[in-house]
């Protein structure tokens, strides 16, 4: 099974 | 004071045609850039950056810094009264509560003014870094408008694939597979019509078709798309805004347990 990652695994919070 | 004076006022509709599809409710920032906004999606696996430059408007007044939620769905539902020639303004009022849109006909016999009440959304807004991708494709917007339709009734997750062949996408279901592939091509008629594919590296990567085509809602706002790649980052996929600016959606990839 393929798992969906979210963005914020990538990005911070401006 | 906030008084925006767009031209071309269907470029607005086309624009919201772009993102209610994976937002409901958003900010829109107006500052002395422009006129944008961040969004994610309610699952925060995808997110839109839209942004208009003041210079694309015909006049554009903010005096000072402001932020007005919108549900889009409301706003969409004004803006399908335009008509689609209509010279359309937004205009607010410091610390009001609402929106206006003016709509006025081309000859200015008729001009009709919508008031929308705002919204407060609490949304987080992320900061996104300019990024180095291993791979860049242009192709021709309609074109990967067709293959994300076409690839969704197969299956539910595409495969980007860009090698030096080309750029593969692929996928799998219960009936079958499909496999597309869309090599370089520079020799045609038109720039827009081309598939030019800029690679540093080798990329491949796996997402949800759902969210590829919702982002293609923005395939009447540019006749090319650009598919930014890399292992370690969310897909680009963006759309440039004639002389205005750009719709960027971000995806992040699906990964292998």
């Amino acid at each position: 099974w393929d798992t969906q990652l979210q963005l914020q695994g990538f990005y911070t919070n401006a | 004071m906030l008084e925006l004076r767009l031209v071309q006022g269907s470029l607005l509709k086309k624009v919201l045609d772009a993102m209610r599809e994976l937002v409901n409710d958003a900010n829109f920032d107006c500052s002395a850039t422009g006129f944008s906004l961040q969004a994610m999606d309610s699952s925060h696996v995808a997110l839109v950056a839209l942004l208009l430059r003041s210079e694309g408007f015909e006049h554009y007044r903010c005096d000072r810094n402001l932020s007005m939620g919108m549900n889009l769905n409301n706003m969409s539902k004004m803006l399908r009264c335009a008509g689609n020639d209509d010279i359309i303004t937004i205009k607010a009022d410091d610390g009001t509560d609402s929106v206006t849109f003016m709509f006025e006909s081309p000859n200015q016999d008729k001009i009709a003014d919508f008031e929308m009440k705002l919204m407060d959304i609490d949304s987080e807004h992320l900061g996104i870094p300019d990024a180095e991708y291993q791979a860049i494709v242009r192709m021709p917007s309609s074109e990967f408008a067709r293959i994300c339709k076409d690839l969704s009734s197969i299956g539910d997750t595409v495969v980007i694939s860009v090698t030096k062949e080309g750029v593969k996408f692929s996928t799998a279901g219960d009936i079958g597979t499909a496999n597309i592939v869309c090599r370089q091509n520079k020799t045609v008629d038109k720039p827009e019509e081309a598939t030019i594919i800029e690679m540093q590296e080798p990329v491949s990567l796996t997402f949800a078709l759902r969210y590829l085509n919702s982002f293609t809602k923005a395939t009447p706002l540019s006749d090319t798309v650009t598919i930014s790649l890399s292992s370690e980052l969310p897909v680009v996929v963006e759309y440039k805004i004639a002389e205005m600016g750009y719709i960027r959606y971000y995806l992040a990839p699906k990964i292998e347990e």
